[in-house]
């Protein structure tokens, strides 16, 4: 099955690397 | 039924999109809904002639998004100083031409006077589409697949809605948060909606508390309606 555990560390990495300008 | 319910979706004020001093004395005032995952023009006849006035007809020109009827018109023949409310469903599954702005649309009125012509622009939330949340995986790999200098940031000001009230409003009018992480204080949310044509668009919200000026960052592989999808954004988080 799909690990989501994985996409939710994948959407705060994003959201890490999207916050500071 | 009353525009707006149902959905949820916003429905701007009706406007007056024909003067009556141009048309021989018909005066037509709408505007655009959507509701049970379908558009509708919702519109005032307003007969300010000496006779009556009957055997109305509608048509729209080539558009954007090929929209065209759904049904026909329904009005009454309108005796003078009479009105009547009409609510035409609208297909987008019709010939396509570019318009400028994207989302305009000229049409034709017939009655039993004359043609008459006006144009109007439907907001863009109007074809956001019901089953617009994008699986997350696939959310993800798009972000990255889409090339940094294709991202739109605009900055909306004036936002007194905290994020739950902000994630609401939008998801009313089928723009879906996918995801919502908090990085110091400051909340990110993913949001996606496609149109009616296909095109999906990606969204960041980044919203600092206390701070009524939030970002918006769009990704999609049609820039084009970028500027239409922010003013929706727009319209929405400020009603």
């Amino acid at each position: 099955g799909i690990d989501d555990s994985n996409l939710d560390d994948s959407f705060s990495k994003l959201a890490q690397t999207r916050s500071n300008p | 039924g009353t525009p707006g319910l149902g959905g949820g979706c916003y429905v701007p004020p009706k406007q007056v999109w024909l003067l009556a001093a141009k048309a021989k004395g018909l005066e037509i005032a709408g505007t655009f809904s959507r509701r049970q995952n379908q558009i509708f023009m919702d519109m005032t006849f307003t007969n300010r002639a000496l006779t009556q006035l009957s055997g109305f007809a509608i048509q729209l020109n080539k558009n954007s998004f090929g929209i065209i009827p759904g049904a026909q018109l329904n009005v009454v023949a309108l005796n003078p100083n009479q009105s009547f409310d009409t609510s035409l469903p609208l297909s987008p599954v019709g010939p396509i031409q570019r318009m400028d702005p994207l989302t305009n649309l000229q049409v034709a009125i017939k009655n039993n006077i004359d043609v008459f012509y006006f144009s109007c622009i439907m907001p863009i939330h109007t074809l956001f589409v019901e089953d617009g949340v994008m699986d997350k995986k696939i959310y993800l790999a798009t972000w990255k697949d889409i090339s940094p200098s294709n991202e739109i940031q605009y900055q909306i000001s004036n936002v007194t809605y905290n994020t739950d009230t902000i994630s609401q409003k939008l998801q009313a009018n089928n723009i879906f948060t996918i995801a919502r992480r908090n990085v110091e204080g400051q909340d990110m949310l993913y949001q996606s909606l496609k149109l009616t044509n296909g095109i999906w668009v990606l969204t960041e919200l980044k919203i600092m508390p206390g701070n009524t000026s939030i970002t918006l960052s769009l990704k999609s592989r049609a820039v084009d309606v970028a500027t239409a999808i922010q003013q929706s954004f727009d319209l929405i988080l400020h009603n």
